[in-house]
């Protein structure tokens, strides 16, 4: 019982490995969702950022409004959902 | 909440709605009732009703697709995007979709409705054991014929309750083979097959199978079932685990995470996965049917998603046991179609009067005086039945209740059943709950009613339930599984399928002959805390599960605080 404990880990054939940064799933995210085409459509895609569709979406969502993806904002995005867009297009 | 803009609404209030296909994870009757069940969950707080289609164009058609499925939304593999839905409208518009790809449960495991054995088709109960090992699916072991079945209750050595799961060596669904089985080998571009097979079908994610000898002659096919064992995923898909499988150099008979960075289960699909490397996801608790169509339901009916997490529109899922409709929800399709005012409509029936419900009846009930009615006094009830967990005791136009669960001390009463119940006769000899629909049936001699609230059908004529006119009255009634109800009548018994609304062929039976050591010709007969109560004259009869009678004793001193 006292032998350390194996850390284990197999990549498997034919897994979906999403190497997706946290920034890229977020981009994913907000653009499957309505919240960054909507911006961008709304003709001030100089100004249009991350942080504002973030927000939106945090908004939108019911969190807190940090503009930051922060981990409750990242986890919102894991979770399984509707796929109806947010924000319609 | 939030609607869709401009309000788009359906113009009428009579909608319509077609199944147009199934998913192999659930049984067909409990897709058809969880969908039914998700439809009702908003006609019962707006005036809108919901009528099913058969054939042709409905204004909600429903199907289950994986990936691309003929819209511009693909699907995107298990878990992520559940489902999606279109607003009111023409066409596509006010369609519901839902991936196949995701393991559709009622959300807490699988769930496996059985066929023939002898539990009357009762849902599998997992986890449960059979010599000594506990199951969490069904299995072949103890079986010399491969057949998958299941025991219905925990514990197959006391109850002996079993039935088969669903496997394509009993029926197969879809196809042009009137569900009939697999036969294997079947040939099948003159190739021979063995097993249920994806080939040769344009969406290669479908395993179908023969249902004769020979394809390429017959023409006739089925699809088959995805096992609960069988996995998804990884490179094995459909395929079913394998137990117990090798997996760098350990035995295991379970799925497992091990291995695994993002703690999902999985088994191997071969005995050894060093060397084959053959492998899938497991089964999970997977996501409520029910939950997610009554979410894509709203969509259909203009309700667009609402930023309140506890709301059914909410647009991410979560799983809730006893899920009721959040007033977010209530105001947002209220705004849309109003208010339901009156009772639920339904078709019109020549024998059946239907009243509206009496404001004055809203408000809870308000005991009478105790000494007009003393519980401790009555030597023999009318009828006692559970309803919404409360244990109820009528007699003579009077009731009392108490919790189920708690102790005999927190008895309530009496109530006049008039003040509850208004339609309702002095005399209750019967009465139950319908599990699935919550509405309560109310016998009375040769007639019966159903009340939804406070709005109320009947009286109605027991003949109408299939009973025969030797009966004179329902003394008991007694939930079996969500959809049967047992009647009982002097010293028989009947099966009432609440879906049709008829007692079923094959009835009725001699209680004596199903329920060993209780009266024969008991007055009331009630299930509590999982044990079946058979009760004559003062006393009671108490069955277990596994219909041993372990308990006799006196009503007044066991259930009531006399």
């Amino acid at each position: 019982w006292s032998l350390p404990l194996k850390s284990l880990h197999v990549i498997f054939p034919g897994d979906i490995i999403k190497n997706m940064t946290d920034m890229e799933l977020a981009k994913s995210y907000l653009t499957k969702f309505g919240y960054m085409e909507n911006l961008q459509r709304s003709g001030f895609q100089s100004i249009v950022s991350t942080t504002t569709a973030l927000k939106k979406m945090q908004q939108r969502l019911g969190l807190e409004e940090t503009g930051q993806l922060d981990p409750p904002t990242l986890e919102a995005m894991k979770q399984p959902r509707c796929g109806l867009p947010d924000v319609a297009n | 909440y939030k609607t869709f803009d401009g309000d788009v609404k359906w113009d009428h209030n009579d909608i319509t709605y077609r199944i147009l296909n199934y998913s192999p994870d659930l049984d067909i009757s409990l897709t058809d009732d969880a969908f039914a069940r998700a439809f009702k969950v908003w006609s019962d707080v707006t005036p809108l009703t919901f009528t099913r289609l058969y054939e042709g164009t409905a204004d909600i058609m429903v199907s289950f697709g994986k990936g691309d499925h003929g819209d511009p939304y693909p699907f995107d593999g298990k878990d992520g995007l559940l489902a999606h839905a279109y607003p009111p409208g023409q066409g596509i518009q006010g369609d519901a979709h839902f991936d196949d790809d995701e393991n559709w449960t009622l959300g807490n495991g699988p769930v496996s409705k059985t066929r023939y054995g002898n539990a009357e088709g009762a849902l599998c109960h997992f986890p449960f054991t059979f010599e000594g090992k506990s199951y969490t699916t069904c299995t072949t072991d103890g079986r010399s014929d491969n057949l998958p079945w299941c025991a219905t209750t925990a514990d197959f050595g006391r109850d002996k309750k079993y039935g088969f799961c669903p496997s394509e060596l009993l029926y197969t669904f879809g196809g042009n083979a009137d569900a009939a089985p697999c036969v294997f080998p079947f040939v099948f571009q003159g190739k021979e097959y063995s097993k249920c097979t994806t080939e040769g079908r344009q969406d290669r994610n479908r395993l179908w199978c023969a249902t004769t000898a020979n394809y390429d002659d017959d023409k006739k096919w089925g699809l088959c079932r995805d096992k609960d064992t069988a996995v998804s995923g990884g490179n094995s898909e459909g395929e079913p685990c394998h137990f117990p499988f090798t997996f760098q150099g350990q035995v295991y008979d379970a799925c497992t995470s091990d291995g695994r960075g993002d703690g999902r289960l999985w088994g191997a699909t071969t005995a050894n996965y060093d060397d084959d490397k053959k492998w899938g996801l497991c089964r999970d608790k997977g996501y409520s049917l029910f939950l997610v169509a009554a979410h894509e339901f709203g969509h259909a009916l203009g309700l667009d998603h609402s930023n309140v997490r506890q709301a059914l529109m909410y647009p991410m899922y979560s799983y809730v046991e006893n899920f009721s409709l959040h007033k977010d929800d209530i105001a947002g399709i209220q705004y849309l179609y109003g208010r339901r005012e009156g009772p639920l409509p339904t078709p019109p029936r020549p024998t059946t009067t239907t009243a509206a419900p009496r404001p004055t009846t809203t408000t809870a009930p308000t005991p009478v005086d105790p000494t007009t009615k003393d519980v401790c006094k009555v030597n023999k009830f009318d009828s006692i039945t559970v309803i919404k967990n409360y244990l109820y005791f009528f007699s003579d136009g009077y009731y009392w209740t108490r919790s189920s669960r708690a102790q005999n001390g927190d008895l309530k009463g009496p109530f006049r059943v008039s003040q509850r119940w208004p339609a309702l006769p002095t005399v209750i000899d019967a009465a139950f709950e319908d599990l699935v629909t919550r509405k309560l049936y109310f016998f009375s001699g040769r007639q019966f009613w159903v009340y939804t609230g406070q709005s109320f059908l009947g009286p109605r004529s027991i003949e109408k339930l299939g009973l025969p006119a030797s009966v004179r009255t329902v003394e008991g009634a007694l939930q079996r599984g969500r959809t049967k109800v047992l009647l009982f009548s002097g010293e028989k018994y009947w099966r009432l399928d609440m879906k049709t609304q008829t007692v079923e062929r094959g009835y009725p039976r001699y209680i004596h002959t199903a329920f060993g050591g209780v009266p024969s010709e008991p007055h009331d007969v009630f299930q509590l805390n999982g044990y079946t109560y058979f009760s004559w004259d003062r006393f009671y009869w108490r069955m277990t599960p596994s219909k041993q009678v372990d308990r006799v004793g006196y009503v007044k001193y066991d259930l009531l605080p006399c």
